[in-house]
């Protein structure tokens, strides 16, 4: 892990008294591979060890008496700070209903998201409605119905239609007859590469006006998420970040990425493929697990 | 010239190479260009491209097909990396071949999944096996294989549910249908794919060798969703690792999305 990497460099250092500039900047190499290992970006890495750096060679570091422990905590410290503050509750107030699309890559876990998250809501006594805006992967609505049944949240969809706006538009006009609080619109997986599929998006937020848009991104991706954050949230704009399958081992680099280059909130972590597997974000449960 | 060897180190870091391999790969460079006294860039890079090919390129790239008797492609992989998708899409090839093609609905546990394969059986006019949502993936495996012999099919493809490598029972699992497939067929499946998300970091070589643990006789990779901007360099240290060929790519969610896997190709989207 890399908190025992610093811990090998600078445990070597300790006995020299006072550590020099070029002791710092050795063991920050550490620190840089350590984040790319991670999936952290290449970019958000050098800015990252540079600031670290400034801190470390600072006065009272250099004059401690256990610097490997000094630079880990600045190091953690720094993390936690880049990924911002923690979500004590999930806060979908203000307009009624209020709106959501969830957006992002193929694959990467929006409908198991917009399930879990009506399940999340309707435990805070909300009123969650569904809306399957997928026309085009197979079986993309039956899978959302499968989830709104289990969870007894009222779902609209329709086969035979193949206009993302008017399904989107029905399906509010019906969770407003059915006094639904929270509408959540599960939309097609798409690359930010593809034209038409982000003007689809595009048109679709300037015809519904969505109170929020969440970025749904899977936890294992790599360099390639600082692209993604970007380009969703240049060209679509979005408002949050959901960070998918961090049940599985990997270190979660992404996340740091995403904030450092959208500046928005991650709200929602996706700890399992079971409908209560959502948590909320913790920054130094994320910083740590980055740590290793 | 020491920016041109930091340039290349990025380029190859942000295409998810590794940090490690990329180092690797530099230092490898700077000793051909010193030892063959290069002077040019453009020379410096192809001399790198000619490295990578020589890690990506494996010789047992061809599909295994069995002569006379059924054929089993057999897929696997983490969570919405593109595995049923994949089957759709090799499915149609074989198909185009002139064979005859089964599908087994063996992800028996994700809301949608078994219908999600029954509508690309159906728009290919493929015949799927499948049970109950919930049911035994090893029952409906067995099944499967059983139909596949009296119908006389050329090749049954097998869907798996997707799984994480660290879930012990899920690999456990995995390793279940393998022996059932094995016990059945009287052999080992003819493939065995491990289904890669070419935007996966380097979670990518934990996993892979996880999933290898538990089913040694994986024959091949397949590099999905390689129509973004993911380059999927992770690739690189995977097969060096490895040493299991990539079969093929998909570049989209069409059934026609799919090519074999050229190592220049791949390369050039790293390199430009
Ligand atoms: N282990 C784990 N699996 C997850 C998590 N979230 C989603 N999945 C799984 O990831 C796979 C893809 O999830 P989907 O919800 O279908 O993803 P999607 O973004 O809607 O996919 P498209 O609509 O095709 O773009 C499924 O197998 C899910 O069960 C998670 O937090 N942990
Ligand atoms: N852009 C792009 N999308 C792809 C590609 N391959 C698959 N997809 C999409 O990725 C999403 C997930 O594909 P699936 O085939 O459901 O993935 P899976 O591995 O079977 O998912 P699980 O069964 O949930 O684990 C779907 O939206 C596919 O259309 C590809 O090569 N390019
Ligand atoms: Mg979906
Ligand atoms: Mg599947």
């Amino acid at each position: 892990s890399l908190s025992e990497k610093l811990q090998k460099a600078f445990s070597k250092l300790t006995g020299k008294g006072r550590l020099s500039e070029d002791d710092v900047i050795s063991a920050l190499k550490e620190v840089q591979i350590a984040l790319l290992e991670a999936d952290v970006n290449y970019k958000v890495v050098k800015d990252f060890t540079k600031k670290i750096k400034e801190k470390a060679i600072g006065k009272d570091v250099l004059e401690s008496l256990s610097p490997g422990q000094q630079v880990i905590k600045i190091v953690n410290d720094e993390l936690v700070e880049l990924l911002g503050g923690k979500i004590d509750k999930l806060e979908f107030s203000g307009r009624k209903p209020f709106i959501i699309f969830m957006v992002g890559l193929q694959g990467s876990g929006k409908t198991t998201t917009s399930g879990k998250l009506a399940y999340m809501l309707k435990a805070q006594n909300k009123k969650p409605f569904l809306i399957g805006a997928d026309i085009y992967r197979p079986a993309a609505m039956e899978q959302l119905e499968v989830l709104a049944k289990k969870i007894d949240v009222n779902i609209f969809f329709d086969k035979n239609s193949k206009d993302v706006e008017n399904i989107v538009s029905e399906g509010i006009s019906i969770a407003n007859k059915n006094n639904s609080d929270i509408i959540i619109v599960d939309t097609a997986g798409r690359q930010h590469l593809d034209d038409s599929m982000m003007d689809e998006l595009i048109n679709l937020k300037k015809s519904i006006k969505p109170d929020e848009i969440i970025l749904v991104v899977d936890g294992m991706t790599g360099q390639d998420a600082v692209n993604i954050g970007k380009e969703f949230n240049e060209k679509v704009g979005i408002d949050s970040v959901a960070v998918t399958k961090m049940d599985g081992d990997s270190r979660g680099g992404a996340v740091i990425s995403l904030r450092q280059i959208t500046g928005k909130q991650i709200k929602l972590i996706g700890m399992g493929e079971k409908i209560d597997q959502l948590e909320l974000f913790y920054p130094d449960r994320i910083a740590s697990r980055i740590l290793g | 010239n020491d920016l041109f060897y930091d340039n290349l180190e990025e380029i190859l870091v942000t295409s998810d190479i590794g940090i490690k391999t990329s180092m690797e790969l530099v230092r490898t460079l700077k000793e051909v260009v010193k030892k063959d006294k290069i002077k040019e860039t453009q020379k410096a890079i192809e001399k790198l491209r000619e490295l990578i090919v020589d890690i990506v390129k494996i010789n047992n790239q061809k599909l295994n097909i069995s002569k006379d008797e059924l054929s089993i492609y057999l897929f696997i992989g983490v969570n919405g990396v593109g595995k049923t998708t994949t089957i759709a899409k090799v499915g149609n090839l074989l198909q185009k071949r002139g064979l005859k093609v089964m599908f087994s609905a063996g992800d028996t546990f994700r809301a949608g999944a078994i219908e999600q394969l029954k509508v690309w059986g159906k728009s290919l006019e493929i015949p799927v096996i499948s049970q109950q949502e919930g049911s035994d993936p090893a029952a409906v495996i067995f099944d499967s294989i059983e139909a596949a012999k009296a119908r006389d099919i050329d090749v049954l493809l097998i869907d798996t549910a997707g799984r994480l490598h660290n879930k012990k029972n899920l690999m456990e699992e995995m390793k279940k249908i393998n022996k059932v497939i094995q016990r059945e067929d009287g052999k080992k499946p003819e493939e065995i794919f491990l289904v890669i998300d070419s935007g996966t970091g380097q979670n990518a070589l934990a996993s892979a060798e996880e999933f290898i643990k538990n089913v040694p006789d994986i024959t091949g990779l397949i590099l999905t969703k390689l129509d973004g901007t993911a380059k999927g360099g992770m690739a690189i240290p995977l097969i060096k690792e490895l040493n299991i060929p990539i079969k093929f790519v998909c570049l989209g969610e069409g059934v026609k999305d799919i090519d074999e896997f050229i190592p220049e190709k791949f390369i050039e989207g790293i390199l430009g």
